[in-house]
């Protein structure tokens, strides 16, 4: 069983290293396991590495998605959603976010709820919701209705 | 194995709604208090999750206001089958399992969405305001994240 | 001093109602000292009244605002900065945020650190920053910078 | 009172900074990770926060890496006065407040600012992701807050 999780690390983190030189275009992460538990270390291009508590909203976003697709690599789900993980995120990122996503809807089935126009402009469909006379309304399920 | 369409009868702010999921990558957008997140809560209230983890602190409180039972089904297409997975919540407050409309346990339906490959944890589920949290939980808890990989 | 509570409590509510009001255009809200602690109840318009933690994302940072907004009137601080309190409001709900910020800067300091567009056109005054070599540099202290 | 100017040495991402703050509603914008929040941690240390309420699990992590010292100093405007508070960060990890240059106590600091006004809580300092706790706070946590106001 301890095997298993030390293997599973292994690969983990090497998929965690690579997910976030996609997302960062640079750097390189990495988890590694020690007395404290699962400790995660982001290294960002050209910046100084700091503790991963030091990272902006932004950057902790991105690097959890990083973990999030590493994940995925080594115990795939049918289905992945995703509300507003791009809350924090600035234009540039919102691109970098959604073309992960979509990468990721290659394999595996993916929802995300936004309401950055960055992002609702790569999806390939697009749901609204409205609220009307008390309820909620589905008000279109389209190939993109935003953009 | 994919998550077709989602049919929700009088769940949150939810009458009635027939939503079906094309493939690709999917968006839903709209106004603030719209919906959006209460459809996540549905998916993954047929899914198992309890009251305290869809932002209501009783079942009771997931049903439609005004309405006094709720339902939601899953149309699961797995290769060739098309199955139907729901829940709901009773009057009495009782909820029920259904597949392909025969009321199953709790533990059956957990077991059977698992074999389908539809595991519905923190990684794969993401919650609105919840995904700085991978990076914020101590290593401790990020540790356990790693067990249910593994 | 449970006296001094007492009266504090009576005018924050009464203020914090009159701030859901205008954050929501229309509705209200209570704040009542019960056996479990201050309970926050909020009614929005043409909705069903629910219990707060059942209120959507953009919802809750309007409730949270109007009640700061309410301490505010009871007990003003000479400076308040808010850091992406909007990050999960839709645009027309930026307007009313950034309005609101811009009554409050009448009586108080305010700092708004914003991503949103729909915010940083409505501001006094726009700081720039950006990384650049390694290290945080403001590129601007202007009016309207960014519109 | 006011805050008119920010002067941050070596503090987190900041290798030096003049920040004026005009009068009216003041915006601060950029990309991610270029600084925007450590400012408002800069202001947030003078007025008394200790390392953890900054994402920082130490006081030297405040430090800007590859320097061994930080400071940061407020230019606040208090009627016809000119205020200067700073807060330093020495290499020997000892934190150092000055009022006008004047070495001073941080019990000191907190009562003069106080005094002018500047409440430093959770309801007038706003920090990132926080916005919603107000409402997702328990109903003990809020008749707290209430004491504060009172
Ligand atoms: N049991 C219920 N009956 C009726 N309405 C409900 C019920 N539970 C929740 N709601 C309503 O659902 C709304 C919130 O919906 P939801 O969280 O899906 O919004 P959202 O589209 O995600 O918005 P945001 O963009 O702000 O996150 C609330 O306004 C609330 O009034
Ligand atoms: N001690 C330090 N030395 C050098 N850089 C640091 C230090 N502490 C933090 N940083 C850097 O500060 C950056 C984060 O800055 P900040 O949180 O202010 O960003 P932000 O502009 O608010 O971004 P976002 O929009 O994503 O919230 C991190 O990338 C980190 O590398
Ligand atoms: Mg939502
Ligand atoms: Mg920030």
């Amino acid at each position: 069983r301890e095997e298993v999780v030390e293997r599973t690390l292994e690969r983990l983190s090497g998929a965690f290293d690579e997910q976030i030189r996609l997302l960062f275009g640079g750097g390189g992460g990495e988890l590694r396991l020690t007395e404290r538990g699962l400790e995660m270390r982001v290294r960002l291009p050209s910046k100084k590495p700091v503790s991963i508590d030091s990272l902006s909203g932004g950057e902790k976003s991105l690097s959890a998605l990083a973990f999030i697709l590493a994940a995925q690599r080594l115990r795939p789900s049918s289905l992945y959603v995703f509300d507003e993980a791009d809350a924090m995120l600035d234009g540039v990122n919102c691109k970098r976010y959604v073309r992960a996503l979509k990468e990721l809807s290659k394999r595996a089935q993916v929802v995300a709820i936004s309401l950055k126009k960055e992002t609702l402009e790569e999806v390939d469909h697009l749901i609204g919701v409205t609220m009307r006379d008390g309820e909620s309304k589905i008000v279109a399920v389209s190939r993109e209705a935003a953009s | 194995a994919a998550l077709d369409i989602i049919r929700i009868v009088n769940f949150k702010s939810f009458r009635r709604a027939v939503i079906p999921l094309p493939a690709g990558l999917v968006a839903i957008t709209g106004p603030n208090g719209s919906g959006k997140s209460n459809i996540l809560d549905a998916i993954a209230f047929v899914m198992g999750w309890r009251a305290s983890r869809l932002r209501a602190s009783k079942m009771e409180n997931l049903v439609r206001k005004g309405s006094n039972a709720a339902e939601v089904s899953l149309l699961i297409r797995n290769s060739a089958e098309r199955i139907s997975v729901s829940r709901e919540i009773r009057p009495s407050g009782e909820g029920v399992y259904r597949v392909n409309g025969k009321r199953r346990s709790a533990t059956e339906v957990m077991e059977l969405l698992r074999e389908m490959g539809f595991l519905v944890d923190r990684y794969t589920f993401v919650t609105q305001g919840d995904i700085t949290s991978i990076v914020e939980m101590s290593p401790r808890e990020r540790a356990r994240l790693l067990e249910e990989i593994s």
